[in-house]
């Protein structure tokens, strides 16, 4: 799975997220990557995100909406809102994955609690910033 | 903060003999030409929604990654990608799933967005769609990469063998060290 978030220059988010799936899938299996709100979600007021990891858990959590939700509902920031769903919520039920995601300000998050997942940002001043979360 | 863009690019399950250091500088590279791509976008001013999908764009165009070229196996010997875009200054969206015949299915996702009623087309409509819309279209054999192949080849030996020991295949399937998507 791939995916990306970005914020431009009038200070709109976006969210976008693309994959092949699970190898061997059978019945027409789709996972979360596709669907609003548990894969991809993007909204001014709090963020964007894009999801990858196993599918089916980031489904039942609705995990993408989960974190902007808890950002309008509660206040609390994007790094603890991302943080939470995706190191209490989803491991606490064995999913394993992990979100990228940025707000209108230029804050971005990338928690993640499963190893072999490439991510990488760039900052406004063009700095490119690549790594493996082992 | 001062982030502008950021990118995940899905490598499959890591083992130590299938990560070499040549590898992890490809997958690296690859990502951040993903990143140079979508801040082009943003430098000239572009939308944060054309961003995302130039780079998401560059990781459906790179074998190494499980979307679009490269995408994994169903249990068909099928590519079946899927994609989605959304807009945080609108509350648009557009999704598509199990798609076969577009070459960057996050383009059909933006289509599905902008340019229908609808959010989210499946099957064999959303590549009706794609195909009326004069997107990409690519043949089967473009998604095609050996080690994807072989990678559903190897996770059906495995299942193969654990329906011989009475396992029950689905077990198999969804086990996190045999995901590899």
């Amino acid at each position: 799975t791939v995916g990306a978030v970005a914020v431009d220059n009038a200070g709109n988010v976006a969210g976008a997220t693309s994959t092949g799936g699970m190898t061997n899938k059978r019945y027409g299996r789709v996972g979360d990557s596709p669907v609003i709100g548990a894969g991809t979600w993007a909204d001014n007021e709090t963020c964007a995100v894009s999801a990858t990891g196993h599918g089916e858990y980031f489904l039942r959590l609705a995990v993408a909406h989960d974190i902007a939700a808890r950002m309008r509902y509660t206040g609390v920031s994007l790094e603890n809102a991302a943080a939470e769903v995706i190191h209490h919520e989803v491991s606490k039920i064995g999913g394993s994955g992990g979100v990228i995601a940025i707000d209108r300000h230029g804050n971005a998050a990338l928690p993640f609690n499963t190893a072999g997942m490439y991510r990488g940002y760039i900052t406004r001043d063009g700095t490119v910033h690549v790594s493996i979360y082992r | 903060s001062g982030v502008v863009l950021v990118v995940h690019g899905g490598a499959g399950t890591i083992l130590p003999e299938n990560l070499t250091p040549q590898l992890e500088d490809a997958f690296k590279h690859s990502l951040a030409s993903a990143l140079r791509a979508g801040y082009d976008d943003l430098q000239q001013g572009k939308s944060a929604i054309d961003a995302v999908e130039t780079a998401v764009r560059v990781l459906e165009d790179d074998p190494l990654f499980n979307a679009g070229r490269g995408a994994v196996f169903t249990a068909d010997g099928r590519n079946e990608l899927d994609a989605a875009i959304m807009d945080g200054g609108t509350g648009k969206a557009g999704a598509v799933a199990g798609v076969v015949k577009p070459k960057n299915p996050i383009t059909l996702a933006r289509a599905v967005m902008e340019r229908t009623p609808f959010v989210f087309l499946a099957g064999a409509g959303a590549d009706r769609l794609a195909e009326d819309l004069h997107l990409a279209i690519v043949d089967p054999p473009y998604f095609w990469t050996e080690t994807r192949w072989k990678q559903l080849n190897d996770q059906q030996k495995r299942e193969s063998e654990g329906s011989a020991s009475g396992g029950d295949g689905f077990t198999m399937s969804l086990s996190e060290d045999n995901k590899f998507g």
